[in-house]
């Protein structure tokens, strides 16, 4: 679709969490986890 | 696969702070996700007011979570850039109450093959496997479509798979980002031992002969029939679509067989409201008189009223002849109530009648508008396909219109257009903060199992276009002219929204596609009230013991905090933590006596004006017990003086 019609959020691609993780250059946890020690 | 540990659970109701540094969409989107946990599991969410542990939602970098309720006090959840999605949400929040990745689950190598070296270098300790020892399954089989399964191409240092399935028609099925799955559903609400929702009411596919507890009233001429099929349409039930034999049943009022004015009506049975606000879905089916019509009725039972008040609450008149059509009607009951179907036979010639099919009733907002694309199936397969919905109005007088792309052949693409329309002259331009949710329909009969995809954008009237006009400025001023298929002449603003909506793949499957219809719900709200900073309770000292939640349950079931507060345990001793806000809070054993800053002030000034008091009086006291005394010593010396005097003349 022209982009003088519409404006895409997703730029062409379907990003899951990882991949927007990824990109990021964050290195979580298998992916997107955060690890906390519990009662900190 | 949930983190083992009764400490790592939640209260069912989780308190929760959405901070400023959230982008208005996400807020929204964060509501949305909450709505689907209280209609589909026992989960609840309320703002946070002081309890000892919440999640705090914020944009950070990434989507991201913990697992578990990790006793912290303040736990940390980010909703960053491109993770404003309803599902994405669905997934960080399945974290937080516990749940790891499907794939991680112990059994995973009996169901999906990783191949290593297709792994990006580094990331191989994201396809770990933790064992039973510190993960269940639940007793729950692996899910490839569960919300909380990374998809195909997860760290993939090409363009090959780096998770395979073992049964290769689940390959394009794992990494489903639309709604929980059954599987997803049945581990939670076993892991939380939840029996019902807030918001679910009830479900009716009519597949058994009790019809869902539906009653025929008696004060009409003529009743609803339960079938499989009718001569002249329709063939078969909406719920099954004549997939399976000897099954599929609807409920039918034959208007061929009376005459005009005739009514029949059926009645669910008597529902118990929680919220006060109710969405009622539903299919017709039309093969008599195109003037045939069914009423909605509520019958709300009170004190005064125990037979119950009849209420029209909609007249559905023109229903299509000939196939399935969907309709919802919003409902607000406060008080314990039936919802009734009325046929009535209209004038005209009929050889068919009315039919019911697929009822459900939930505590949730209907969609403002229903766009029904038929021949679905035809246009999918047809090149150049691009598909523009009718006009439609916002609540606020915003026109828009929907723009659907099937032109690639991998994706489809859903954009929002705002219109020109009736009302320009009057509204508010660039167009503020009208968040817009586009849901691609999963036609399931049971409103819980459903699996529908939705997404969100809203109008942002600060965001630019390249030349350095307002994106959401008035249509007439910056949109393009377009024309109807009647003719008429508007003006369409630039669309805004995704290329990547749903696959074709995933579009195919479940019951997006259902006699040939698909249907795409609209909802357009206002949502510039979630600009307003976060209400933030003053801290509350944190919580620092683990404590195992049936330990907190009997510690606390005999103590009653008051005024909101939450008993926690402390050093195996139940304590009230009470709320407080900016300016007030509750403090005493049990939150029993409320305090403010108002009053601290004059607690305050009337210490300040009885000390002063105090010492006045004290000082003036001393003044003149000091001066009398002097007086006294000055007198005694005259007296003596006066004495001698006599003495010496």
């Amino acid at each position: 679709v022209p982009e003088m019609f519409v404006k895409d959020i997703d730029e062409g691609t379907e990003r899951d969490i990882f991949d927007i993780n990824e990109a990021l250059g964050l290195d979580l946890f298998e992916g997107d986890i955060r690890l906390l020690m519990q009662g900190k | 696969n949930s983190i083992i540990g009764d400490e790592y659970r939640w209260p069912h109701i989780i308190p929760y702070v959405l901070e400023d540094s959230l982008d208005l969409n996400a807020k929204g989107v964060i509501l949305n996700a909450f709505e689907r946990y209280r209609l589909k599991t026992c989960i609840d969410f309320k703002p946070w007011s002081g309890e000892a542990n919440y999640v705090s939602v914020f944009k950070g970098s990434g989507c991201w979570s913990s697992v578990g309720n990790m006793h912290v006090g303040k736990q940390e959840l980010s909703i960053g850039e491109n993770c404003d999605r309803i599902a994405t949400v669905q997934h960080e929040f399945l974290h937080a109450l516990g749940f790891w990745h499907e794939q991680s689950r112990s059994d995973r190598d009996d169901y999906v093959t990783i191949v290593w070296d297709r792994i990006l270098s580094g990331r191989e300790h994201n396809f770990n496997i933790y064992n039973d020892s510190v993960s269940d399954s639940l007793n729950v089989p692996y899910d490839y479509s569960s919300v909380m399964h990374y998809s195909k191409t997860a760290f993939q240092n090409g363009t090959e798979p780096t998770i395979v399935t073992r049964i290769s028609d689940f390959e394009d099925v794992i990494g489903q980002r639309m709604d929980f799955s059954d599987y997803d559903l049945m581990k939670l609400n076993r892991l939380y031992n939840c029996s019902s929702s807030l918001s679910f009411m009830d479900a009716c596919d009519f597949e058994l002969e009790n019809i869902c507890g539906m009653i025929q009233s008696s004060g009409d001429t003529a009743d609803w029939q339960w079938l499989s099929q009718v001569l002249a349409g329709p063939e078969n039930d909406h719920s099954n679509m004549g997939q399976c034999k000897e099954s599929g049943f609807f409920m039918y009022f034959n208007t061929s067989s009376v005459k005009e004015g005739v009514t029949a009506m059926l009645e669910s049975r008597i529902l118990y409201p929680k919220r006060g606000f109710q969405c009622l879905e539903f299919y017709l089916y039309n093969s008599g008189s195109e003037n045939d019509q069914v009423n909605i009725y509520t019958r709300v039972y009170t004190a005064s009223n125990p037979e119950g008040v009849l209420t029209l609450q909609r007249e559905i008149k023109e229903i299509p002849i000939g196939s399935w059509q969907l309709y919802y009607v919003t409902l607000q009951v406060t008080e314990k109530f039936r919802v009734a179907f009325e046929g009535v036979r209209g004038p005209g010639s009929s050889l068919g009648g009315l039919s019911i099919d697929d009822i459900n009733l939930s505590e949730t907002r209907c969609p403002h508008h229903i766009w029904r694309i038929q021949n679905f199936t035809q246009l999918l397969g047809s090149q150049n396909a691009e598909i523009r919905s009718p006009p439609y109005y916002s609540p606020k007088g915003y026109a828009y219109q929907i723009y659907l792309n099937l032109n690639s052949s991998t994706n489809v693409g859903i954009y929002f257009h705002l219109i020109s329309g009736a009302n320009d002259d009057q509204l508010q331009w660039p167009c503020p903060w009208q968040q817009a949710t586009m849901t691609l329909l999963d036609q399931n009969p049971d409103i819980r199992q459903r699996m529908s995809n939705q997404r969100s954008i809203t109008t942002d009237p600060t965001m630019t276009n390249d030349d350095g006009s307002y994106f959401w400025d008035r249509p007439s001023k910056v949109g393009s002219v377009a024309i109807f298929p009647n003719g008429t002449q508007f003006s369409r603003g630039r669309g805004y929204g995704t290329s990547a909506f749903i696959t074709h793949k995933r579009l195919i499957s479940r019951e997006f596609i259902k006699g040939d219809d698909v249907y795409i719900l609209l909802t357009v709200e206002d949502i510039s009230h979630l600009n307003s900073t976060a209400i933030i309770p003053d801290p509350v000292p944190t919580s620092t013991a683990i404590v195992p939640t049936s330990a907190a349950h009997n510690a606390c079931s005999e103590v009653e905090c008051q005024n909101g507060g939450v008993c926690t345990v402390h050093e195996d001793r139940a304590e009230c933590k009470c709320p407080a806000g900016e300016d007030w809070w509750y403090m005493g054993k049990r939150c029993e006596k409320r305090g403010s800053t108002q009053d601290t002030i004059v607690i305050a000034v009337a210490s300040t004006v009885t000390v002063f008091a105090v010492m006045l009086v004290i000082t003036l006291v001393s003044v003149y017990c000091t001066r009398r005394k002097y007086r006294k010593r000055a007198s005694s010396k005259r007296a003596a003086l006066s004495l001698e005097n006599q003495h010496a003349f």
